[in-house]
């Protein structure tokens, strides 16, 4: 076994297990103790620990970012991503004067596994998997779309009511540990300034809402910072993006992540679907993990960097 | 492990309003065990579908009275699948 032995030695062009992954976070604390720290904001159903890497100069409870992959089991490319992204954050510190001013005022959460269990059935079991693993009483089908669990437009339409579909929606809000935990995390930090949450594979950067077609009374700025994000993004390789409200960008959805973080006054709020530039869908090749993260990593920078500069 | 021998993904480009909308119907029906991995939005807009093998070809027949064009955007997913794991147990070695 070639175990890395540091997070220099990690192979980022390839899809890793659950148990590497871990090893990865705890590899990037200890090489970066003053910058990096994991936090574990609660358990799966499954009860392995929900970790979020902490990047942090000091301070207390200063204003954050938010991001957060894998919450849909099966989009590989999103966890791979969040590997790259850490990885990024402490190489580009004190080098990159955007990050590193905005580290030095801003703390970054980012969690790289937000749906552990159905990472590690889509590993073992199926790959196809999306939602959590939890069993749903009454019915043979199990899991719930963490994307449809969030007490915004809960149980309007946008999501499904049955345990079979795969946007099945829960029994109530916030029923999933995954999702709770971010809730009780937000809502405890209460600082929390840009919240991502990343998906794939329409290339699209969305925003609030989605289960309203109502616009968010911060839209213009929301619209022009999307813009501005997939530009960075396309600079790098081309990759073209959409962007706008999810409601009008692809469908209704109910219930999702970004709605309610962003009830939560949280303004900067989005959601992006990275890559499929080709026929790949959720089976796309391990060597554009890279390109991928490299092109979201511009755009994460443009939001970032609003974030910092245009307090509120 | 669940194997997925046979099942395709197919892209399906709705061309009108009437075909999106029997689109959108599908989405609902379960028992075909379709798997909307690009969900239904705008005519023009792909929508790719992963069909099992034992409902594919009664899917494509559907589609075709319906009028409604596809084309196999996965021909044989297992075959990805383990091309996917060769490439990660090839990485591993």
């Amino acid at each position: 076994s070639l175990k890395p032995k540091n997070t220099d030695s990690f192979n980022y062009s390839r899809y890793h297990k659950l148990s590497e992954i871990y090893s990865f976070q705890d590899m990037l604390v200890a090489e970066n103790p003053n910058l990096v720290s994991k936090i574990v904001i609660g358990q799966s159903y499954e009860a392995r620990p929900l970790s979020v890497l902490k990047f942090s100069t000091g301070g207390t409870n200063r204003r954050a970012i938010w991001i957060d992959t894998g919450i849909h089991a099966r989009e590989w490319i999103t966890q791979a991503s969040g590997i790259w992204f850490a990885k990024k954050i402490v190489k580009d510190y004190g080098s990159d004067p955007a990050l590193t001013d905005i580290l030095n005022n801003m703390d970054i959460f980012l969690e790289t596994v937000t749906n552990p269990d159905g990472y590690d059935y889509t590993q073992n079991s199926n790959r196809m998997w999306r939602k959590t693993r939890k069993p749903n009483p009454g019915s043979s089908c199990v899991g719930v779309d963490p994307n449809r669990n969030w007490d915004s437009g809960f149980g309007e339409p946008g999501a499904s009511s049955n345990p079979c579909s795969e946007t099945y929606r829960g029994p109530s809000a916030h029923s999933e540990s995954e999702v709770k935990a971010i809730v009780d995390f937000v809502v405890a930090h209460k600082n929390i300034k840009a919240f991502v949450t990343i998906h794939s594979y329409s290339q699209m950067l969305l925003y609030p809402f989605g289960y309203t077609s109502a616009p968010s009374k911060d839209e213009a700025e929301l619209h022009s910072l999307a813009q501005k994000a997939i530009t960075d993004l396309a600079s790098l390789y081309g990759t073209r993006y959409t962007y706008g409200s999810i409601i009008d960008t692809i469908y209704q959805a109910s219930g999702n992540t970004v709605d309610w973080t962003y009830e939560q006054g949280i303004k900067y709020s989005y959601t992006f679907e990275l890559r499929d530039t080709g026929f790949h869908g959720f089976l796309l090749p391990a060597k554009q993990i890279v390109p991928t993260a490299e092109e979201t990593w511009l755009a994460l920078m443009a939001i970032m960097s609003h974030t910092f500069k245009n307090p509120y | 492990k669940e194997l997925f021998k046979g099942h395709q993904v197919l892209q399906i480009i709705p061309k009108n309003d009437a075909q999106l909308a029997f689109l959108k119907d599908l989405e609902d029906v379960l028992e075909f065990e379709l798997d909307f991995w690009k969900g239904v939005t705008a005519v023009s807009c792909p929508v790719h579908v992963r069909a099992p093998f034992q409902f594919l070809q009664l899917l494509k027949r559907i589609l075709k009275r319906k009028d409604i064009s596809y084309v196999p955007m996965i021909d044989d997913l297992q075959a990805v699948l383990d091309e996917e794991q060769k490439e990660i147990e090839l990485f591993a070695r």
